[in-house]
């Protein structure tokens, strides 16, 4: 087993093909 | 060299005063140096016990809160160094002032390593092109690399640049920049990139890397972007080594750095209590694809598309950093369990061997675009335990477990083959050697 307990265990997937296209603009400020 | 040395340097940063008013060059440039006194010592003590290569961070020289305006005289133009030989220690003013780009120079001269650091670069423009500021030049965000002679071998401009980053702007391509040493090939990005499929996938998949630089000014979000667990995972992900320099500011959250490989971390730093900056010294593998660890080739849906899913309980929404996830708890000590959400199907199966009464855990599913900070597609399946036995409260940020679990397998119907496999242990542990991915995409529990 593990040495402590779990917090998570994920499988982060990223599909790229998906991304919408990226805007011409730059970063709007927070 | 078939192994070699390599440091990170997770720094707390000395920020500027806040004002609206930029300072003049001589001030920034005292600021700077406070910083660079700093990394001065601690590239001095990485050098001694043997490091090839040292990262410092994203904003680890100047800090950040900036305008466009008061960024302006931190910055130093920095040549192409596929256009020009050039060594700043030598010959500081060839391409004018570069106060900042001299001290980087000699240091990493001075002490034969290579030193990464993340600098600010200024190029003027011509008000033709449409594309031009305002103010007549573009401003970048930007990663240099000086060799143990001082050269100046790499200079990377950021490409995705996060929301509050508005002092900056992008480079109308991404930059796939590379250099070559006897340790191995290495590539280099900033932060937010590491989102993204360019330049960080292509620098892997296309040109073939072995290590990646990583200066990062990351603000972590659990319970899936803390900096450790998915740095950690990105390159096991992507089988490459990852040195990954975070900024230490603990009020902004900033804090995780390491050296990772891909059969998991050497080395990492995670504090969010102090406010101390952190050397970490690990060895790695100069090229892991020929290492008897590397793990060729990872079917991520092979296992969960061949399988009967198992039972399905009663699902519930719950949101992780904004986005809705389809859940399904834990309801028993051991089962098997299955959560869908659109094309993406998660199974779990798992054995609780000492299960905390006041704790809940469940198993979630998200397939959909993420638009905050930013607009990626995502596939996530998680096993995570929930701030409190109240359902409603699965996804929130929680620190501490108690429920111990004897076996875990993980899986999910992915789209993609771009997958990258977190743990993250009670305290925001990693737990490198106590997990494996399968080579038909489960990830499963070592013991």
């Amino acid at each position: 087993g593990t040495t402590k307990p779990i917090l998570t265990v994920t499988l982060f997937g990223r599909w790229y093909e998906s991304d919408p296209p990226r805007p011409e603009k730059g970063p709007a400020q927070l | 060299l078939d192994k070699y040395v390599a440091a990170v340097y997770e720094h707390s940063v000395i920020l500027p005063e806040t004002t609206q008013k930029p300072v003049s060059s001589e001030d920034a440039l005292k600021l700077m140096n406070k910083n660079m006194d700093i990394l001065e010592e601690v590239i001095k003590r990485a050098a001694a016990q043997g490091a090839h290569i040292i990262v410092t961070p994203e904003d680890g020289i100047y800090g950040f809160f900036f305008t466009r305006e008061t960024l302006y005289p931190y910055l130093e133009d920095i040549p192409d160094p596929q256009e020009v030989n050039w060594i700043p220690c030598n010959d500081s003013q060839r391409f004018g002032p570069a106060p900042v780009q001299e001290r980087l120079s000699c240091l990493a001269r001075e002490n034969a390593i290579y030193v990464v650091a993340n600098i600010g670069d200024k190029k003027p423009c011509n008000p033709t092109d449409p594309k031009c500021p305002n103010d007549g030049h573009y401003q970048y965000n930007t990663n240099v690399v000086f060799d143990s002679d001082g050269k100046l071998v790499a200079r990377y401009h950021k490409f995705n640049l996060f929301m509050s980053e508005a002092q900056f702007d992008f480079p109308k391509e991404p930059e796939v920049v590379t250099f070559n040493t006897s340790f191995g090939k290495f590539g280099v990005f900033t932060c937010f990139d590491i989102l993204f499929h360019d330049p960080a996938v292509t620098l892997v998949s296309e040109l073939k890397v072995d290590t990646i630089l990583f200066p990062t000014a990351w603000m972590n979000v659990l319970p899936h972007l803390t900096a450790i667990e998915f740095h950690s995972a990105w390159a096991m992900g992507m089988q490459v080594n990852l040195l990954s320099s975070n900024t230490h500011k603990t009020g902004m959250n900033m804090t995780g750095s390491g050296i990772y490989a891909p059969d998991g971390s050497q080395a990492y730093h995670y504090d969010a209590e102090s406010e101390n900056g952190q050397l970490l010294v690990a060895e790695l593998h100069s090229h892991p694809s020929i290492s008897p660890t590397y793990l060729h080739s990872v079917n991520w849906s092979l296992y969960a598309t061949a399988i009967k899913p198992f039972p399905e309980n009663n699902n519930f929404k719950g949101i992780i950093f904004f986005d809705e996830f389809t859940f399904s708890k834990l309801n028993s000590q051991a089962g098997n369990l299955t959560v869908c959400q659109k094309d993406l199907c998660c199974h779990l199966s798992y054995r609780m061997t000492e299960q905390q009464e006041d704790e809940v855990y469940a198993l979630g599913a998200f397939d959909g675009l993420h638009v905050v900070e930013g607009e990626y597609y995502l596939q996530i399946c998680t096993l995570l335990k929930c701030r409190t036995t109240d359902l409603q409260t699965c996804g929130e940020p929680v620190t501490i477990a108690h429920t111990r679990f004897g076996y875990f397998s993980l899986s999910g119907t992915f789209s993609t083959n771009y997958v990258f496999p977190e743990v993250l242990l009670s305290g925001v542990h990693l737990a490198p050697g106590e997990f494996q991915v399968l080579s038909d995409g489960q990830l499963i529990s070592q013991n």
